[in-house]
């Protein structure tokens, strides 16, 4: 999380860290994102926190056995006193396009469900009409994460450090919603071959400054619903641009989750 | 000289004819048809000397043991007949003719010439006789006749009266009615009824006859005709028969035989009775406090069977058994199957956890019996309950924990989604 602030616990008790270790091919191949908790045994992420890491343009997930999950979880140096929890279930969205990251979802079951108290409760997904729309521009949205918070660092420098560059603390910030048409042209504009399809939604400011980034993947951007005052997962962190983080004119990009509504409930079921 | 004639018809002269006759002749016919036919003689000519009371020359007509007729003389006169056109017809199946001429005739007569022939009885219009007619259906066929019955009947081996099958009737429930066949109709005629009660041992089978019976009887013999027995294990009862009914009879066994047999004859309504079967009385029981019992009746013999259930709330306790109802008999020793239970209030025992769940007995001692409520509430405010329902649940007279609104179904506990306990920064739309 670029320019964002520590949160406090219990804050986004949905918030999951989801680790994947797959040692048996690749030496030290390990990596993390986050998620959100649906129910006491679903949680819903990126797909692509979740592929296989093959070089190869197959969509298929690791192994659910090097998989992790942590919920109630703070400080990620305190894994102990957080739950953890192994997968019981992987499920990729059958049309996560790797290429351009269309369809980035994926949903977790857990192998044995949690219990809800103040540091784990589960996130609403969009129900009324209103929610089903999608995030309207300019509304805020909260992401939080413990990704890179340091805009200046490379990859290569978070790996070397190994993972010390990250935010031990949960963190997160406070991001509008972008105007479809206006991250659609800040990308295409661009020499790369970017595609902001219908499944996405921008967020950021066009100043930078805030911003998710990576390590953040699978996060939910949620939005409260004034109604209700409940917090819906809009968005979950998918993508940007190769830019710093919270660069200028660079907007996060977000799997629109009010278009997988149906899609969730197939395999959860609607309860 | 005599003459046997046995065709169906035939012709008869007088000796000569028709030459006038000799004197001092006698000649005798014997006209023989089979059975089923009688004989139907006319004559086409007769002429004979005439004399009071035909006492010279005669022609004597004669059934088998009677005189038909007896003719002479021209025609008829105060004292004398002469056949003329008058068909003489033999009441069976035989005619013997007898033509007499004495020692002189003052004239010359010619005799006679007649015919017979064989005609068809119609026995069904001719034997009314009790003792030959058909019973229900009477067939006339030329030279005989046959009987048939009605539906349900047998013709008996008499070829006349009509019978029924009525050697099995078995009766096995505690009281019942029985009647002699086709009742209040008269009764079959050849028959030989068997009417058995079998009920199980400890019972006593009474019969009480109706007040008044039909059964064909002597004004001096008893009972020779048709009559009614009754056999009750060493005892015998009857016959009886007549119109004075036997009343009421107690057997003092299980088992009663009732025979009832009729002869060939008579026209009379028969009988009906009714039997009952007691056994030995069991004590009076007492309904169960907060029960009741089913049926109430004063007096409780054999084979009785009483159901005893509880108040709405209450339930039947029989040893460590629980139930809606007990039932006991009464024992042909005079015994209770079983005690009279006792009626225990009903108990819902320990409500099914909810999980993530609470349970709040509404009473101080957490009753659990019959109107005992409890509440189930989910751990708020991480989980709220589903459906959205009070959790209200009260132990029914059945001793199951129903709520109003899922009746026996338990709610369950679902997550609450979106509300942090900590708050989250406040959103203010741009």
């Amino acid at each position: 999380i670029i320019g964002g602030r520590n949160a406090e616990p219990g804050s986004f008790p949905w918030q999951a860290l989801i680790v994947v270790e797959d040692t048996s091919r690749v030496p030290n191949d390990k990596w993390f994102g986050s998620g959100a908790l649906l129910s006491d045994s679903w949680v819903l992420t990126a797909a692509h926190v979740l592929r296989s890491q093959r070089r190869d343009n197959t969509v298929i997930p690791v192994s659910k056995e090097h998989v992790t999950v942590y919920l109630g979880l703070h400080d990620v140096r305190r894994k102990t006193a957080a739950v953890n929890r192994t997968v019981e279930k992987i499920v990729l969205h059958a049309g996560f396009d790797i290429q351009n990251y269309n369809h980035d979802i994926a949903l977790v079951k857990l192998r044995e469900g949690v219990a809800m108290g103040p540091y784990v409760m589960p996130v609403c997904l969009p129900q009324f009409e209103r929610e089903l729309e999608g995030p309207h521009p300019n509304t805020l949205g909260l992401v939080a994460g413990w990704g890179i918070s340091n805009p200046n660092i490379t990859v290569d420098e978070i790996i070397s450090s190994g993972m010390r560059t990250l935010s031990d603390i949960l963190q997160y910030v406070k991001l509008p919603v972008v105007p479809h048409a206006e991250c659609k042209e800040s990308y295409e504009s661009r020499s790369g071959n970017y595609s902001v399809t219908e499944n996405m939604f921008c967020a950021g400011y066009y100043e930078g400054g805030k911003d998710t980034c990576l390590g953040d993947s699978g996060g939910a951007f949620v939005i409260q619903d004034p109604g209700t005052q409940r917090w819906v997962a809009q968005g979950l962190v998918s993508w940007g641009g190769p830019e710093e983080c919270g660069s200028k004119q660079v907007y996060g990009v977000y799997t629109k989750v009010s278009n997988y509504v149906d899609w969730v409930e197939e395999h959860v079921g609607a309860s | 000289d005599a003459v046997d004639l046995t065709d169906m018809f035939g012709e008869i002269q007088s000796p000569n004819f028709p030459d006038s006759y000799p004197s001092d002749s006698e000649v005798t016919w014997n006209i023989s048809v089979p059975d089923g036919f009688r004989i139907k003689l006319y004559f086409m000519h007769f002429d004979l000397e005439s004399s009071y009371l035909c006492e010279y020359d005669y022609l004597k007509i004669e059934a088998e043991d009677q005189v038909l007729a007896t003719f002479c003389g021209r025609e008829t006169t105060d004292t004398e007949q002469a056949p003329g056109q008058q068909a003489i017809l033999s009441p069976g199946s035989y005619m013997g003719l007898t033509f007499r001429s004495d020692f002189s005739n003052e004239e010359r007569f010619t005799g006679f010439e007649a015919h017979y022939t064989a005609v068809d009885v119609d026995e069904c219009l001719e034997k009314s006789d009790e003792e030959l007619a058909c019973d229900h259906y009477c067939h006339n066929y030329i030279g005989g006749y046959y009987c048939s019955c009605r539906f349900g009947y047998i013709l008996h081996s008499d070829n006349r009266t009509c019978k029924v099958e009525c050697s099995d009737n078995l009766f096995t429930q505690r009281s019942g009615v029985i009647t002699s066949a086709d009742f209040p109709n008269p009764y079959p005629k050849s028959s030989d009824c068997l009417y058995r009660v079998e009920l199980e041992d400890g019972f006593f089978i009474t019969l009480q006859f109706e007040d008044s019976i039909d059964i064909e009887d002597h004004p001096e013999v008893s009972c020779p005709y048709d009559y009614i027995k009754i056999k009750a294990g060493p005892l015998e009862f009857g016959p009886f028969c007549g119109e004075k009914s036997p009343g009421r009879i107690e057997t003092q066994t299980n088992s009663v035989q009732i025979l009832f047999h009729s002869d060939n004859s008579g026209e009379n309504q028969g009988w009906k009775l009714s039997y009952t079967a007691t056994g030995n009385s069991c004590p009076l029981v007492q309904p169960p406090i907060n029960g009741k019992i089913d049926p109430l009746q004063a007096r409780y013999s054999f084979k009785d069977q009483v159901v005893i259930s509880c108040n709405p709330g209450y339930k039947v306790l029989k040893g460590d058994v629980e139930s809606d109802t007990f039932q006991i008999e009464c024992l042909k020793d005079g015994t209770w199957s079983n005690k009279v239970p006792i009626c225990k209030m009903a108990d819902c025992r320990a409500p099914a956890e909810l999980e993530h769940g609470f349970i709040t007995f509404t009473s101080r001692s957490n009753l659990t019996t019959y109107r005992s409520a409890i509440r189930y509430s989910c751990q708020h405010p991480y989980y709220r309950m589903a459906p959205n329902v009070t959790g209200l649940y009260t132990c029914d007279e059945n001793g199951v924990w129903r709520s109003e609104e899922l009746g026996t179904k338990l709610p369950s506990c679902r997550p609450v989604c979106g509300r942090p306990v900590r708050p989250l920064p406040g959103i203010i739309k741009r």
